[in-house]
């Protein structure tokens, strides 16, 4: 049963689907067999893994409406041990479909569960909302995994964020919890990034992981070449920052 | 009868919230009435316009989803002729309450034909979605201005906004229009940032506005002191290009 790890957070453009990728990426690296699951309409996961358009026209929307198994939905990456579920803009009309539904907070749970594949772990890069998509992924999830861009309005959306995931381990998923917060775009010129940081740190302790992913040019260029940025140039502070991630992930998972 | 613009982008984290309170703000400091609706639950254009927590507990969503009237959701801010409509978090509630009401598509835009008040404008900033709520603003809006980031994934979007505001008005709105593509946080030291904006300029041609919008950091630290950046800091650069924009808005606002 793979270990199953939600990245979300509604504030918009906060590094949910880079941070996905990477993450993913280097997990699969280590000899862990990896499904991210796009689900987010947007579809920024599927092309940063450069899924071809034939391939999104199967995927998330069909697991989660018309119940095509999992596996079927998902597709082999350029990266060994990585597997893709991608989506198109179908997805959108998902949460109007899914409202009328039997069990629609649990169609993702169930259809992960069902699946005869054996991955090690699946991550799920969220739509920035807390609408039904998103409560999906908090009831399939073990784990929520918080990407929070070092920003005033970034900061004024995780009380919601948290209440949210409170709500849904209340009512739908008692084992949920928060894996950890990692701090993005972290720009050192920046005053306001320090205060953001410390505020965290300062409310959320050990919960918030070491490691700190700066803003760096070379992790925006990555998508457009269809590649994570720990491939397009691992050797750039931002790949070194999401390997370090995944190494202390790793640490967490090993605990659990 | 107010003049209604949209300021939507599914793509999250690209200024629309940013965009919103610094246009809304310039057009009052030149006499026009203006109204800023903040239909995003997350509450930054609330938030960055100084609103108080009482204040926010009634607004968009009573008039939404109980009809409450727009005037009485408003509130006066600390700048002359510029009103807002707070949210809270109530707000994400309203995507699942409005699915089975009458006419859920019409119901901002009656709310803003039934309204006392005669504003010059009306501002409307979107959450970082198509759904109900987007939707809900597009059928209200005579037009719709997109700002876009000048990032891979941010390109990626634009067609699917793109259709989304076509169906719109084929279907719920037939006046809607693009009044102008806005260019954000561009940072010329950045390669890629030139390349997005010359596909962007190549495509859309003259609906995209001349001024481009700078990456500068006092924008972002402008909403921790409940101030629009125009006010926090009228010098920087991130002002003078949003007094620029607001000029140009102004001079296609006298055109229609
Ligand atoms: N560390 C970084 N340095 C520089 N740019 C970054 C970094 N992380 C992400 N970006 C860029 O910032 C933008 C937003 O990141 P991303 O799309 O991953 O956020 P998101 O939270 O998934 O957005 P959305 O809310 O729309 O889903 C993207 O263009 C991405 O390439
Ligand atoms: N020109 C700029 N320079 C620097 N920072 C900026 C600029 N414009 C916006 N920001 C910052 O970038 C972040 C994203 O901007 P903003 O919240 O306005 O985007 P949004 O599209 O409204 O996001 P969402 O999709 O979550 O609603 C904010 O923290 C904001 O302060
Ligand atoms: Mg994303
Ligand atoms: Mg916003």
């Amino acid at each position: 049963k793979p270990y199953v790890i939600a990245v979300a957070n509604q504030k918009g453009g906060v590094g949910k689907t880079t941070t996905a990728i990477n993450l993913a990426t280097a997990l699969a690296a280590v000899g862990r067999k990896t499904l991210l699951i796009d689900l987010d309409p947007q579809g920024n996961a599927s092309t940063g893994l450069g899924v071809t358009k034939e391939q999104k026209a199967r995927g998330t929307y069909d697991i989660l409406v018309s119940n095509l198994p999992l596996n079927e939905g998902s597709y082999d990456t350029a990266i060994t041990n990585l597997q893709v579920t991608p989506t198109s803009v179908d997805l959108s009309g998902a949460e109007l479909d899914l409202v009328d539904m039997e069990q629609r907070e649990f169609r993702l749970r169930d259809a992960i569960r069902h699946s005869p594949v054996n991955w090690d772990v699946v991550l799920i890069d969220c739509p920035p909302s807390l609408t039904l998509l998103t409560v999906n992924a908090l009831v399939a999830a073990d784990a929520v995994l918080v990407p929070l861009q070092c920003e005033f309005f970034a900061l004024e959306g995780i009380s919601h964020l948290t209440r949210t995931i409170e709500r849904v381990k209340r009512a739908l998923n008692p084992k949920l919890e928060i894996i950890g917060i990692v701090l993005t775009m972290y720009d050192k010129r920046n005053r306001l990034t320090d205060q953001v940081a410390d505020d965290v740190r300062g409310h959320f302790g050990k919960v918030v992981f070491d490691t700190v992913i700066p803003r760096n040019v070379r992790v925006s260029e990555a998508p457009s070449h269809g590649l994570p940025v720990i491939i397009y140039d691992h050797a750039c502070a931002g790949s070194q920052a999401y390997v370090s991630l995944a190494g202390e992930l790793i640490g967490r998972l090993r605990e659990r």
